[in-house]
């Protein structure tokens, strides 16, 4: 242990931008151990470190991106937390404002915006032209591949959608091999 | 995703997680970052855990919950994090995980498994100059 305060988290690289931003937060008195969590995580939102958090990155099939964020206090073990957030940047101060201005423990979707927007955050586009190329890209140069569907036709691991589902039958020698895969996602969160 | 914990002066302890999820995702899709154990997890009298990884795999397993548990019952930081990807990698193997786990008194440790280059975590505290970035194998 090197001692109190003290920050730690995922990743090297350009997370330490969000290390550097949380520890320092804490060297001064008035901030808490919450405050800090919330200031590093957005520093990595506003950068969006190495693509995976913040706007921009990770766009879904239809070239959105949405933010997934969670806040934790260890004191009272009251959690806040955003999920498929749309149109808002700062995806960590919404998770803490579900934490602070609400009893409940996670918002999803658009009326996690609109709770967003009653709370002070600036609805705005979080598609960048980064987003746009790889999208571009993922649909027509690599024929939306790779993708997440299966037991859906046409062929999802050959083809893009729309897809409309298989009938499935829990006889077929497939079937449990699709529920326990040794595949792993086509990319991280 | 990043998933960061925070100790303070006083030795209280707060954890959050943020993420944009997994590239070209069904519509709607949610990872396990604002899940509350899978993304991270913060039981103040015992320690803290963040992850990231295949979310849509790590949010069956409350990794960070199970880590946290797993420093309740006595194992180290590193014990607890490799426990808790050991349990995903039994069911399955393929699974790219990354778990981070301090305790109440700031010591740390990580567990991996899955990625086609390293995980890392960094950490800073104390009275150090600069962050430091630790490399952490596969299992």
């Amino acid at each position: 242990s090197p001692g109190w305060p003290m920050v730690i988290n995922t990743w090297g690289g350009p997370f330490v931008n969000a290390t550097d931003a949380a520890y320092e937060a804490l060297l001064r008195r008035d901030v808490s151990a919450l405050d800090a969590v919330e200031i590093g995580c957005t520093v990595c939102e506003e950068n969006q470190c190495d693509g995976s958090v913040g706007f921009g990155g990770s766009p879904d099939e239809n070239c959105e991106t949405t933010l997934d964020a969670m806040i934790m206090d260890g004191v009272t073990m009251k959690s806040g937390a955003v999920a498929g957030l749309r149109r808002i940047k700062n995806a960590i101060g919404v998770a803490r404002a579900v934490l602070e201005y609400t009893s409940h423990t996670l918002l999803a979707g658009d009326l996690a915006t609109q709770f967003a927007i009653d709370n002070g955050f600036q609805e705005e586009n979080l598609t960048t032209d980064a987003t746009l190329a790889r999208c571009a890209t993922w649909r027509e140069g690599n024929n939306c591949q790779p993708n997440y569907r299966q037991n859906v036709s046409p062929d999802a691991s050959a083809g893009c959608g729309p897809y409309t589902p298989l009938a499935l039958d829990s006889s077929s020698p497939d079937y449990f091999g699709l529920i326990a895969p040794d595949a792993a996602q086509a990319s991280h969160d | 995703t990043i998933s960061l914990m925070a100790i303070d002066a006083a030795g209280i302890m707060a954890a959050g997680t943020s993420t944009n999820g997994a590239s070209f995702k069904v519509p709607g899709r949610v990872g396990d970052g604002p899940i509350t154990g899978s993304g991270s997890y913060v039981d103040g009298d015992v320690g803290a855990c963040g992850a990231t990884g295949d979310g849509d795999i790590m949010m069956r397993f409350l990794p960070c919950y199970q880590a946290v548990e797993n420093l309740r019952r006595g194992m180290n930081p590193e014990e607890a994090a490799y426990d808790a990807v050991l349990r995903m990698v039994r069911k399955y193997p393929a699974v790219a995980s990354g778990i981070v786990v301090v305790d109440k008194d700031g010591e740390h440790g990580a567990a991996a498994s899955g990625w086609g280059g390293t995980f890392t975590y960094a950490f800073r505290g104390g009275l150090m100059n600069a962050t430091n970035v630790v490399g952490v194998p596969n299992i």
